[in-house]
């Protein structure tokens, strides 16, 4: 464990409970992406199988339970307690389309093609890929609520923060992944504009409009 | 590389 990646635990963090706070407060999912918390919850579930067959730490374990469980939460919450808000008409886009390609990639490029190796390399090819819904939803509807930033820009920053963690790593322990380097950076790079526009708006008082 | 005790990254 190195300062970036617990940095980037900890945005991680933030972010589900920026994402659970803003839907308790205002008592609506509205300007969120039902489609995103989807395969958030695939995501989680398909890399952490391995809870039940290797322990690692107590933190990791605990980690591991806490997003699965909030995912789930940020489901129940969206489709079931506030389903009236839900912004049903902007979150169109299609999941399948991000699905099926990160699970054949998995198939083809993975470092050992057991079940469960394969479903992580899903998973991290999936993540890499899983807030498009989100990003099409605010460009859909052209603007998002201060928390909705603030919960991307901390949902953002947590893979450019393991990032820097992969490269501490690489020249202190040696140790690299290709395959999550490589879906990390396409990840991080997918934040970029909206992060941009964080930057020059939100954190200056203004809400994130995009330009019509 | 694919260390034997499994991924430790979330």
């Amino acid at each position: 464990m190195n300062i970036f990646r617990l940095a980037g635990d900890l945005s991680h963090l933030l972010a589900i409970i920026l994402l659970l706070i803003k839907i308790w407060k205002t008592r609506s999912c509205a300007g969120i992406s039902g489609k995103s918390q989807i395969l958030f919850a695939v995501v989680y579930v398909s890399r952490y199988l391995d809870l039940v067959t290797t322990f690692i730490s107590l933190y990791n374990t605990l980690m591991k339970l806490v997003f699965i469980t909030s995912s789930f939460a940020t489901l129940y919450l969206m489709y079931v307690k506030f389903k009236a808000t839900y912004d049903h008409n902007h979150d169109s886009f299609r999941i399948e389309f991000l699905l099926l390609p990160c699970f054949v990639l998995a198939l083809l490029i993975n470092a050992s093609f057991t079940p469960l190796e394969v479903l992580w390399t899903f998973s991290i090819y999936l993540e890499a890929v899983a807030i498009l819904p989100q990003l099409f939803l605010v460009s859909k509807t052209g603007e998002a609520e201060s928390i909705t930033s603030h919960y991307l820009f901390a949902l953002g920053s947590y893979r450019a923060l393991y990032l820097l963690n992969w490269i501490y790593r690489y020249y202190a322990e040696g140790h690299y992944d290709l395959i999550a380097i490589f879906a990390g950076a396409i990840q991080t790079i997918l934040y970029c504009d909206f992060f941009y526009l964080y930057i020059t708006k939100v954190l200056k008082g203004k809400k994130l409009q995009l330009p019509a | 590389e694919v260390e034997e005790e499994g991924h430790d990254e979330l």
